[in-house]
């Protein structure tokens, strides 16, 4: 995946961090101190699709082949996730017990056109 | 508009940036009570202490060393299924000098939505004298007129010989509660004889009696091989 830059407009991921104590969440989130959010954003031309990220994936090749075949049928290449990876937290819960647990597909890790 | 349809971080660039913040905060605050099954954020009144916290880690870790596999008959988590470890720590009812209760307690949303794979009450006792100490313990299971009834839980002994951390499996004590649609575990410690008998350090902070669970995510439809 292609981290975004001042001048990207093609599809990449752009970081975005909440931080939990500037939304008052610190006094419940014992860790992590924020929360690497992270989303994809940038156009994906049609050439593109595929690529990076899903261009070995079943779908694509069922997309490919569909556009290939039939014009009318041919969706519009989107910049989505294609790596994900869990958010690890620790926390109180509504009865003041403490809490561990990995919340998957939390953050985006890199993205890819569809 | 149809572009949206495909793409959700379409309408993003949009945005001002201070709306795109917003916008993204909210999804992040969103995100994160959904799938912690929490419908608003936890108001938390009574933080647990550091020393409490840090006394029940240090006893955790110090039975399962970094490193080591899991106890054997553990199912390992699926692709995709979600874990808790909880720490819940004693609130103390009313005791004698034989007796004492514990309450500990249990949101709807854990109770409710997960199965437990292991659980161990650790309970911390001072000796006066060395020898075997037989303690009964009992858990009770609160009835539906707000009473209890303590042939609802089930009954153990425990010998204690020396001061130190005693642990206690509690797994399925756990298991029963949740099925029953309990969130409540009230457990009474009573000593046999009155002189010389251990006593259960529930006042001192870094002693404080606590369950220690693992539990998984109920998944709704799961398939099994025979």
């Amino acid at each position: 995946g292609i981290d975004c830059s001042g001048d990207s407009r093609t599809c990449c991921r752009e970081e975005f961090f909440v931080d939990f104590k500037e939304i008052g969440w610190e006094d419940w989130i014992i860790q992590p101190e924020g929360y690497h959010m992270n989303y994809c954003a940038g156009l994906c031309p049609l050439h593109m699709a595929g690529i990076p990220g899903l261009a070995s994936s079943f779908h694509t090749a069922v997309l490919n082949l569909i556009k290939a075949n039939n014009a009318d049928a041919a969706v519009d290449s989107c910049c989505v996730p294609t790596q994900r990876r869990p958010l690890s937290l620790l926390y109180y819960d509504r009865d003041s017990n403490i809490v561990k647990t990995d919340i998957p597909d939390m953050i985006v890790d890199a993205c890819g056109c569809t | 508009a149809a572009k949206a349809v495909w793409c959700p971080a379409c309408g993003l660039a949009a945005l001002t940036p201070t709306t795109r913040r917003d916008v993204l905060v909210a999804l992040a605050k969103q995100s994160i009570l959904s799938k912690l099954h929490l419908p608003d954020r936890p108001n938390i009144t009574q933080p647990t202490s550091r020393g409490a916290l840090l006394t029940a880690l240090r006893r955790i870790h110090a039975q399962q060393p970094v490193g080591t596999a899991p106890s054997p008959g553990l199912p390992h988590p699926g692709v995709g299924e979600q874990e808790y470890e909880i720490l819940s720590f004693a609130e103390t009812g009313s005791s004698t000098s034989r007796s004492v209760h514990l309450d500990f307690h249990f949101t709807r949303e854990l109770a409710g939505s997960t199965e437990i794979l292991q659980a161990t009450l650790y309970l911390f006792w001072a000796v006066p004298s060395p020898g075997m100490h037989p303690i009964t313990i009992r858990f009770v299971h609160p009835d539906p007129t707000g009473g209890t009834t303590p042939e609802g839980g089930g009954e153990t002994r425990l010998e204690v010989q020396r001061d130190g951390w005693a642990t206690l499996d509690v797994g399925q004590t756990i298991q029963n509660l949740f099925k029953q649609g309990g969130q409540r575990l009230s457990v009474e410690l009573e000593v046999m004889e009155e002189q010389g008998s251990p006593l259960l350090a529930v006042h001192n902070d870094s002693h404080r009696p606590f369950v220690a669970a693992r539990a998984r995510a109920r998944t709704p439809h799961r398939v099994q091989r025979r």
